[in-house]
């Protein structure tokens, strides 16, 4: 079964020489019809020792491919031209097998054929995450002896520690063998934690780093609960005190200078304060030549032209009925 | 070299039939879909979204089975790492080894760490929230101090 999952050669790249790599589904639920996709990259240096690690990305609803596989940690970047790859300087594979999971199902490639298993909580996707590795391990046993890791970023935050206690409290219940997982620990990186601690700390980044005001600062501390945001999508389990706190002053007080905070932050890349936003090539060059004929322009303003010549020209673009316009593939949204 | 459109050319890549066809993924009839970095699909639970992991924390640090790294690119406005080390303290754990800087390779700082009773926090400077793409060479660098359990 392992060797149908083989992947001997990727496109843009050529044969795969220097390790072995595998991917595809892994069912987690047979009655639901309930499928996990992944990729796995042997360790290059010794598969048999090295430890195996599992990549899990955030959101919740974001591909493990799209970001540790493929620009992160995997063993390949791709290049400018979405068709070919480059090496990563850097790959983890040199210190590690790793498993990079497309989690919950409907993410990337994963699926179900009951479609109400697109609602879904941090339970099941624990569950499901186990059940997951468990098959992994009956497709690929030679590994069941390794030290297992689990790692990943942002929404992994949750994703980790709930199925790190998953596979912990398994493997105390387990009625044999081929149910324990050898868990040796978990890496997370920037990882959604405490709502309350986690956002009241990016307000203290923002005003530490001078991208919002003192008065917006001191505002969402003096207003806001973070325990308790948001207004709940349709179809989502109620918090009981949210449908009433919604109204309440402080709240509403703490949504205007929640949105004073996001103006003052203008359009910047918040997963990097330091790094520059992604503008389209077309848009780009028009700015650019705005700037020429109109002479310097602040730079705020100069990307804010910019993102809006790419609306218009996006909003323009969909209505060509030409839909394989460049742009459609440089949506900076 | 940081890329900001990164994002376009993996999903550009990831729609080649030739790749899925590489990678076995998507090859039904009945579901083809096109392959999206993050999806809107998924309906999560928002009450789950909220909960505060710091309990499951607590009962993996009581298990005392397991080695954990909280890692934290200091330049993510996103998770900031001020969040973070607020929740790792507030665990209240006994510090094995104060707060101070770490050094990559290339013998500049990497980060800065502190090392708790059975969790250990490291800072990677200069990083964003996807710490392994924009500081691969410092995150390599943790990783394989964490993994051969170095100091």
């Amino acid at each position: 079964a392992a060797l149908q999952d083989q992947v001997t050669s990727m496109p843009g790249w050529g044969p795969l020489k220097s390790f072995k790599m595998f991917s595809g589904y892994i069912t987690v639920d047979a009655a639901a019809g309930r499928a996990l996709f992944y990729v796995f990259v042997e360790s290059e240096s010794d598969p048999v020792a090295d430890p195996l690690m599992l990549w899990l990305n955030g959101g919740p609803g974001c591909s493990s491919l799209g970001g540790g596989f493929m620009s992160e940690l995997g063993p390949f970047l791709p290049n400018k031209d979405g068709h070919t790859l480059k090496a990563n300087p850097y790959p983890w594979n040199k210190k590690a097998s790793v498993l990079f999971l497309e989690s919950p199902a409907f993410v990337g490639w994963s699926y179900s054929n009951t479609s109400s298993d697109a609602i879904v909580g941090d339970a099941r996707t624990a569950k499901d995450s186990r059940a997951f590795l468990l098959g992994f391990m009956e497709r690929f046993p030679q590994f069941k002896s390794n030290d297992l890791y689990l790692s990943g970023e942002s929404y992994a935050g949750h994703y980790v520690p709930n199925l790190a206690r998953e596979i912990v409290r398994g493997n105390r219940g387990a009625r044999s063998p081929r149910e324990t997982l050898n868990l040796k620990g978990i890496l997370v990186g920037n990882p959604l934690t405490d709502t309350a601690v986690d956002n009241m700390g990016a307000v203290d980044f923002w005003w530490h780093h001078a991208m919002i005001s003192d008065e917006t600062a001191e505002g969402i501390r003096s207003n806001c609960d973070f325990n308790n945001i948001g207004p709940l999508l349709i179809g989502e389990d109620v918090l009981p005190t949210t449908a009433d706190a919604l109204t309440k002053p402080r709240v509403i007080a703490c949504d205007e200078f929640c949105d004073r905070a996001m103006s003052e932050l203008g359009p910047i890349n918040i997963y990097d304060i330091y790094a520059d936003v992604c503008i389209p090539k077309a848009a780009q060059s028009e700015a650019l030549a705005l700037t020429r004929a109109l002479g310097p322009t602040p730079a705020g303003l100069m990307i804010r032209a910019a993102v809006q010549l790419s609306s218009r020209e996006k909003q323009e673009s969909s209505n060509s009925a030409d839909s394989s316009s460049s742009l459609t593939d440089e949506d900076p949204s | 070299k940081y890329d900001p459109c990164v994002d376009n050319e993996v999903e550009t890549y990831m729609n080649l039939p030739e790749v899925q066809k590489a990678l076995h993924a998507n090859q039904t009839v009945i579901l083809p879909w096109r392959w999206t970095d993050c999806t809107e699909k998924v309906q999560y639970s928002r009450s789950d979204v909220l909960a505060s992991m710091l309990p499951v924390y607590e009962e993996l640090l009581a298990s005392g089975s397991l080695r954990i790294l909280v890692f934290s690119g200091d330049v993510d406005g996103i998770l900031p790492v001020v969040g973070t080390r607020r929740w790792v303290s507030g665990l209240g754990l006994p510090i094995k080894s104060a707060w101070r800087p770490w050094l990559s390779p290339t013998r500049q700082v990497g980060g800065h760490v502190i090392e708790y009773e059975g969790l250990i926090f490291a800072s990677v400077r200069n990083a964003g929230h996807m710490v392994p793409y924009v500081q691969p060479e410092r995150m390599f660098h943790l990783l394989t101090s964490f993994l051969n359990e170095e100091s």
